[in-house]
């Protein structure tokens, strides 16, 4: 089974 | 003072289409250089970027950097009042908490102008690091939106792999499975109908169907659409909106539990 990340943990916050 | 010219309101309405599924509201930046987007979808799994440069329109001018928060519901309203070949014009004032859209029949003989109330949205500005990806592919943006369609009867999830033979789709379910592979292209007449692999090491990753179909909403926009993906990091879908700029989506991959 696959779950889907969060986009937020691959990017800084500026 | 802002003030953005388009020679046809169809380009605006084809951008607005890109991005109204993904985003209930979106602040739109604008400088001299031109107007900026990033914004996440709700659910934070994927993040648009859009670029609309200020040479690309047909009068451009910034003279104070503003930022302004639309509701793109009430945008779509708007731009559906206006005819594919009208001329729109984007106006505000420095600090001001409306912006006008302007339309102008190409006999000049109608003109319409709407006014909308602008927002105060939290904005949450994300880095995205520069990145050498492992695969890109290029290929023609209709034959993109087709695969994603087709495969999204199948199952929740698209395994993208690339290889330089090619790159397979793959998607399974409680119908069976289903998997398409494109190679590159050898010869074609037309650069648009070319598929081009450039690889320095294979990927397979998955990714959820129903974002990539959200962002094939953009093929309109582009007659290719370039895929960059590397292990482990969010896919990048770019729509080049000619002469004007382009259209980014990021979508984290999804992994195994």
């Amino acid at each position: 089974a696959t779950k889907q990340g969060s986009i937020m943990s691959f990017f800084t916050k500026k | 003072m802002f003030e953005a010219r388009l020679n046809a309101a169809t380009t605006l309405k084809k951008v607005l289409d890109a991005i109204k599924d993904l985003l209930n509201e979106a602040t739109f930046d604008c400088s001299d250089a031109g107007i900026q987007l990033q914004a996440m979808d709700n659910s934070h799994v994927s993040l648009v970027s859009l670029t609309l440069r200020s040479d690309g329109f047909d009068k451009f001018r910034c003279d104070r950097n503003l930022s302004m928060g639309m509701n793109l519901g009430s945008m779509s309203k708007i731009l559906k009042c206006a005819n594919n070949e009208d001329t729109v014009t984007m106006k505000a004032q420095d600090n001001a908490d409306t912006v006008t859209f302007m339309f102008e029949s190409q006999n000049h003989e109608k003109v319409s102008d709407y006014e909308m109330k602008l927002m105060n949205l939290d904005q949450e500005h994300l880095g995205i690091p520069e990145t050498d990806y492992s695969c890109v592919v290029r290929m023609p943006a209709m034959e993109f939106a087709r695969i994603c369609r087709d495969l999204s009867q199948f199952g929740e999830s698209v395994i993208i792999c690339c290889t330089k033979e090619g790159v397979k789709f793959s998607a399974s379910g409680d119908v069976g499975s289903a998997n398409i592979k494109l190679a590159q292209t050898s010869s074609v007449d037309k650069e648009e109908e070319a598929v081009t692999i450039e690889m320095q090491e294979p990927v397979s990753l998955t990714f959820a169907c129903r974002y990539l179909n959200a962002f094939t909403k953009a093929t309109p926009l582009s007659n290719q659409v370039q895929l960059s993906m590397s292990a482990d990091v969010p896919l990048v879908v770019e729509y080049r909106i000619p002469d004007l700029g382009h259209i980014r989506y990021y979508l984290a991959p999804k992994i195994e539990e």
